[in-house]
């Protein structure tokens, strides 16, 4: 059987947020080392890969590899029905057509479940190569967030670029054009604010905002967010999820044709 | 214009 008990069950609710409008549905892979999932949007442009180590629950139990497929629409409907302060288990029998999730409040007085039923879902996992990136910059999340909606009212897409001082998001529309600088800025009194920038090569990437804004509704699960640029490689978009695991995006730069 | 790659261009099924 699988069975795994997160004691900020707040986490699970922002993870199934963050993604549930990118991602139809897709299948939960759980084994020894923990409970991931990966999936591309439905017009295969983007990929999310979600990892939740074994170690970063309380109480983690999965006998055998199990694959649950969910649609992420009733997933989020479920996990509505959590609190913000309760502990969450999922419980899963094998060959199970139902995980059961339990709710439990704070001072343990309410305890509710909720089964959902599973699906078949066919999805291919694709191979990440673990890549060395040309410039990785490491900025407060909420920053991130405001600059993709802010340019998003400009334009379709985003030249992100990195020097070794600053990264640089520029938009064109009809209306106008607009650009954000951010400085790095190893903020020692606020960690919180930092902007840290390793770089290797200066690298500029044109993006969709689209997506990046879709992306940024992970924003609740990390104070910081990564972004990972290479030349005519998928940006990596990367929230990490304090001692549990982490949310990663990936969206390919656009190219002229 | 500028056109969007999918992913399947850039890793492959495993």
């Amino acid at each position: 059987m699988f069975e795994a008990r997160l004691q900020q069950g707040a986490l699970l609710k922002k993870v199934v947020e963050a993604i549930k409008d990118l991602i139809e549905d897709a299948n939960f892979d759980c084994n020894n080392s923990g409970f991931s999932l990966q999936a591309m949007d439905s017009s295969h442009v983007s990929l999310v890969a979600l990892s939740l180590r074994a170690d970063g629950f309380e109480h983690y139990r999965c006998d055998r590899n199990v694959s649950m497929g969910m649609k992420l629409a009733n997933l989020s409907k479920i996990l509505k029905c959590a609190g913000n302060d309760d502990a969450i288990t999922m419980k899963s029998e094998d060959n199970g057509d139902t995980i059961t999730f339990m709710f439990e409040s704070q001072n343990q007085e309410r305890l509710s479940e909720f089964d959902l039923k599973l699906m078949d879902i066919d999805s291919e996992h694709l191979g990440i190569p673990e890549a060395e990136y040309d410039a990785t910059v490491k900025l407060p999340s909420s920053e991130f967030q405001r600059i993709v909606k802010d340019l998003a009212s400009i334009g379709d897409t985003v030249e992100i670029s990195v020097t070794k001082d600053a990264v640089k998001f520029g938009t064109n529309g009809d209306i106008g054009s607009a650009n954000v600088m951010c400085r790095q800025n190893k903020s020692v009194d606020k960690p919180e604010e930092s902007t840290e920038i390793d770089i290797t090569e200066p690298v500029a990437l044109t993006f969709a905002l689209r997506y990046l804004n879709s992306f940024a509704k992970a924003t609740p699960l990390s104070s910081h967010v990564v972004l990972k640029l290479s030349k005519d490689l998928p940006i990596v978009v990367e929230y990490h999820i304090e001692n549990v695991g982490r949310l990663s995006f990936f969206l390919a730069p656009k190219v002229e044709e | 214009a500028s056109a969007q790659p999918r992913m399947l261009a850039f890793f492959k099924p495993l």
